[in-house]
């Protein structure tokens, strides 16, 4: 049996939010400390990978492992139905067909009940061993986003290098070109908007614009991003959650 | 013009 509760109901809704567009069928693999998901997209570039642990829920609890196979264009017509501030408590029995979702409005006593129809996905389950990096940056997620908005408007493709103290996003299109040069900062009193640059080896690799715009969507979860760039890896952009992450494994173009 | 490349590149299982 499956019982977990969130507080509210928007923080599922943004994990979902997060990833929606980039993938469609994930199965959700609920154990006793938590949930995890992964997937990958249809041209087999971008994997996602999710981790919600027990401690990010209000009250959590899963006797048995169950999978729950979720087409997220369904999981995210019914997440529309509850209100922001509800409780949401998913519920599934140990070997479900369906999951139930319970909206709770604990002040009006308002209760809302769907039950989702889950599918039998055919999916492996990979194992990401812990990768070497060749440089690591922190820095504030919706100043990322914006970078890969503005940025992607001129190209498909966009470059990051990283030396020393300089991290470089640049796009060159058609249109034009355009580049944003930051270096490491530290924001005293408000150590989120600080960015933070570990380099052991200068990187420069190019990602496809779709990608990353799949990727800043994860923006809404946490005011921070952590990239992690080799050139011999896929490049790892990732969103903390309270107890767990979001994370994107992104394949990086090269020369022929 | 650089050309993407797909996980399998680094990820052998896949």
């Amino acid at each position: 049996m499956l019982e977990a509760k969130f507080e509210e109901a928007s923080f599922f809704k943004r994990i979902i939010d997060g990833f929606k567009d980039c993938v469609q069928l994930v199965n959700f693999q609920c154990k006793d400390d938590g949930i995890i998901a992964q997937a990958v997209d249809d041209s087999r570039v971008l994997l996602v990978s999710l981790e919600i642990g027990s401690e990010s829920f209000q009250t959590y609890r899963c006797d048995h492992p169950i999978t729950l196979g979720i087409d997220l264009n369904s999981l995210s017509k019914i997440l529309r139905c509850g209100n922001n501030t509800d409780t949401l408590t998913l519920i599934a029995d140990d070997t479900p067909d369906s999951v139930l979702l319970l909206f709770e409005d604990t002040k009006r006593e308002r209760i809302a009940e769907y039950s989702l129809k889950l599918m039998d996905i055919d999916a492996d389950f990979l194992k990401i061993e812990e990768l070497a990096y060749e440089s690591t940056l922190m820095m504030p997620s919706a100043e990322f986003a914006k970078n890969v908005r503005d940025l992607s408007q001129l190209s498909d493709s966009l470059t990051f290098t990283i030396t020393k103290e300089t991290i470089k996003f640049q796009a060159d299109g058609d249109i034009g070109s355009g580049s944003v040069i930051l270096k490491p900062y530290v924001n005293m009193d408000d150590p989120d908007q600080s960015i933070k640059l570990e380099m052991e080896q200068p990187v420069d690799l190019t990602f496809g614009s779709k990608y990353l715009l799949d990727i800043v969507k994860g923006s809404a979860l946490s005011n921070k991003v952590g990239i992690r760039l080799s050139s011999e890896a896929p490049a790892l952009f990732q969103f903390d959650l309270s107890s767990g992450f979001l994370q994107f494994f992104l394949a990086p173009k090269f020369n022929d | 013009a650089k050309k993407q490349a797909t996980l399998a590149r680094f990820f052998s299982s896949m």
